[in-house]
């Protein structure tokens, strides 16, 4: 029924119908169509909360028009309160953006807490092949810090991130610094760390991608676990659980069939 | 149509105006005078399709149509949209005599979609310059 009134006009649609108007969707939406996620595990779902943030927030803009640039301020307070200072411009890497990744962190290493300092925590990414015709404009790895026990609240925490570019057997792999901020104990919530130009590599040769290793340490140089300060892994909450974010901008206007 | 009796989960049913009739407003049409063009939505529910554990976002998608009787009688047995059409490429050809077609696209509007890939990496593309949301009615 339409505005009240019972229409003669109206029919079912048939099976034919329905798998063409499915067909057409997904093929406007630019959808390869149902996945099959192998192996089939429940993921974490920071990525996915974040993800609908951006999405959210990226949709508000196509509502108000073209040309209606974001600022940070909306897209990060969208994008979960983040603790870092340094987050890359996220305003405009958003609206600019024509595909954002985000990746499950595959692998999670920690150094030995018996062995001698400085101690580190590795996370290596699955990154999903390029997307065709596109470049990486920004890339964020994201960790969540919790309150850690124990500590005063005051003190500051020097968090670095390194790109891991070379291993060598019994000695510390060639590392290139990617990102590092400094953070008060007692706060919580997420940090973004940008590693861009890691990402790019990693997307054009992917057997270059050994993954990052973070480091902690205090205001007189002493190497903490990430553990011990609050900064959740692999088996913290799924809703907390690091993940990498990358945005991508097509290299030339992508042209599709018009419809 | 013959209902057949098998024991398959019943399958919501998609109601679609009849692509072949003059318009779904026709029993005000005849009643009421002319029924003017107006814009329709017709959204369709991922969730009846059953995407929702993949397609994280939108929930659905609106396609929209117009229907109605436009202003300027160029065949009264065309349906809006392809009368606009006919009278967007007419007023082009005569701009003095035939006034621009009511129901034509005004704007095309960019559209999103979050979904998973086969890795359980969530993806969220956007496509400018994509659908029709907005015209002359």
């Amino acid at each position: 029924q339409v505005e009240g009134v019972a229409h003669s006009s109206f029919r079912r649609l048939s099976g034919r119908e329905k798998k063409e108007m499915q067909k057409e969707i997904l093929s406007l939406l630019g959808l390869p169509g149902r996945p099959r996620p192998h192996p089939p595990l429940r993921p974490p779902s920071s990525a996915p909360l974040f993800m609908l943030d951006l999405y959210h927030a990226v949709s508000s803009e196509d509502d108000d028009g073209p040309g209606l640039g974001f600022s940070p301020e909306v897209v990060s307070h969208a994008a979960l309160p983040t603790l870092s200072t340094h987050t890359p411009p996220l305003g405009t890497v958003v609206s600019e953006a024509d595909t954002v990744m985000s990746f499950v962190n595959l692998v999670e290493q920690e150094k030995d807490l018996l062995q001698p300092r400085p101690y580190w925590k590795d996370f290596r990414f699955d990154l999903t092949p390029l997307p065709q015709g596109e470049t990486v404009t920004a890339a964020e790895f994201r960790i969540y810090k919790t309150l850690p026990v124990g500590w005063r609240a005051n003190r500051t925490l020097h968090i670095s991130v390194y790109e891991i570019q070379r291993e060598k057997r019994y000695r510390d792999p060639d590392l290139a610094l990617l990102d590092m901020q400094s953070v008060p104990t007692g706060q919580e919530g997420w940090l973004a760390f940008d590693v861009t130009s890691a990402s790019n590599r990693w997307l054009l040769n992917p057997r270059s991608n050994l993954g990052i290793r973070l480091y902690v340490e205090t205001e007189e140089d002493r190497s903490l676990s990430a553990g011990w300060v609050g900064l959740v892994g692999r088996r913290g909450p799924r809703s907390k659980q690091p993940f990498m974010v990358t945005f991508f901008r097509a290299s030339q206007a992508p042209c599709r069939p018009p419809r | 149509a013959v209902r057949h009796n098998n024991p398959r989960k019943k399958k919501p049913k998609h109601d679609l105006p009849h692509p072949n009739r003059p318009g779904i407003f026709d029993q005000n049409h005849a009643s009421s005078g002319r029924q003017g063009c107006k814009k329709h939505e017709l959204y369709v529910s991922f969730s009846d399709l059953g995407w929702r554990d993949w397609v994280l976002a939108p929930t659905g998608y609106s396609a929209y149509y117009c229907d109605g009787e436009c202003d300027y009688p160029l065949s009264s047995c065309m349906n809006a949209t392809n009368h606009a059409t006919i009278q967007a490429l007419v007023h082009l050809l005569k701009p003095n005599e035939v006034p621009k077609a009511c129901c034509a696209p005004t704007k095309l509007s960019p559209i999103s979609v979050l979904f998973y890939d086969d890795n359980n990496n969530v993806i969220l593309k956007k496509h400018r310059n994509m659908v029709v949301k907005h015209c002359g009615c």
